[in-house]
C-alpha cells in the first residue's frame, strides 16, 4: 500500500 | 532505501552534527537563526507524531530520534544554556516566523492527501520545512561575518533536501505508482530557497575567500 511504504521517509 | 536518501539523510544528520558540535564545543551560536531551530523542532515534532505507532525500520526510528533530540537539544541551548545564549543576536534574528507557520498550517489543512489529523500534521510539517529556512538565511544576510561553521551547516542542510529529490525521481522511475506531489513540489520549493546560497558558498570555496553573502 504506496500509504505506508511512502511514509518510510524521514 | 537508495543511495540517493540514504546520503540524503547522513547529509541531514551532518548538518545537526555539525551544529551541534559548533554549539557545545566553542559555546557559541553566533550567526544562527534561533528560529530556524525552532521551526525544525516543529517540523519533526509534527512529522514523527507516529514514532511509537507506526514502526517502519529500526533505521527510521533510530534517525528520528536523533533528530527530535538534536534539534530541541539545539533550541534548548540556544534559549537556555547561560554561556551560549549569551552569543545569541537576538536583535538580527527578528523575522516573525508566525507569518510562515500560520500560512502552511492554513495551507496544510487546505492542500493535503488525507484530512486526517496525522496527515494535516504531517503535511504541515513539510511546509513548515521547506520555508524553515528563511530566517537563517535573511540573518546570514545580515550578519556579514559567515563563519564556515555556520557556512557548512547551511550547506548540508541544503544539500540533503537535493539528494532526496533524486531520491524522488529515482523512486518515481523504479517504483510503480510512487506519486506524491506535496512531498515533491515543497521539497523543490525548499531547494530552490538555498540556491542562491549555494551559488555563493561553491564560489566562495571555489575562490578560497570567505563567504559574503550581498546584502
Amino acid at each position: 500500500e504506496t500509504e505506508s511504504s511512502f511514509k518510510d521517509e524521514l | 532505501m537508495n543511495i540517493f536518501r540514504l546520503s540524503g539523510d547522513m547529509t541531514h544528520l551532518m548538518s545537526v552534527i555539525v551544529l551541534l558540535l559548533k554549539i557545545h564545543t566553542i559555546k557559541s551560536c553566533a550567526g544562527i537563526s534561533l528560529k530556524t531551530q525552532e521551526l525544525y523542532a516543529l517540523v519533526f515534532a509534527t512529522r514523527y507524531l507516529d514514532i511509537f505507532t507506526d514502526f517502519v525500520s529500526v533505521y527510521n526510528t533510530i534517525m528520528k530520534l536523533i533528530f527530535l533530540a538534536t534539534s530541541f537539544s539545539i533550541v534548548w541551548y540556544m534559549r537556555h544554556h547561560k554561556i551560549v545564549r549569551r552569543s545569541y543576536d537576538k536583535e538580527q534574528d527578528t523575522f516573525r516566523h508566525l507569518f510562515l507557520i500560520l500560512p502552511c498550517l492554513i495551507l496544510a489543512l487546505v492542500v493535503n492527501e488525507k484530512f486526517t489529523f496525522k496527515e494535516v500534521m504531517w503535511t504541515f510539517s513539510l511546509y513548515v520545512e521547506a520555508v524553515a529556512i528563511l530566517p537563517q538565511l535573511v540573518l546570514l544576510q545580515r550578519t556579514k561575518n559567515i563563519d564556515n561553521l555556520t557556512g557548512q551547516y547551511v550547506f548540508l542542510l541544503g544539500a540533503y533536501r537535493a539528494l532526496y529529490i533524486l531520491n524522488w525521481i529515482y523512486r518515481y522511475l523504479t517504483e510503480k505508482h510512487f506519486v506524491h506531489w506535496i512531498t515533491w513540489i515543497s521539497g523543490l520549493v525548499q531547494t530552490l530557497l538555498y540556491a542562491d546560497f549555494f551559488y555563493y558558498y561553491i564560489n566562495s570555496w571555489k575562490n578560497n575567500v570567505r563567504l559574503q553573502l550581498p546584502a
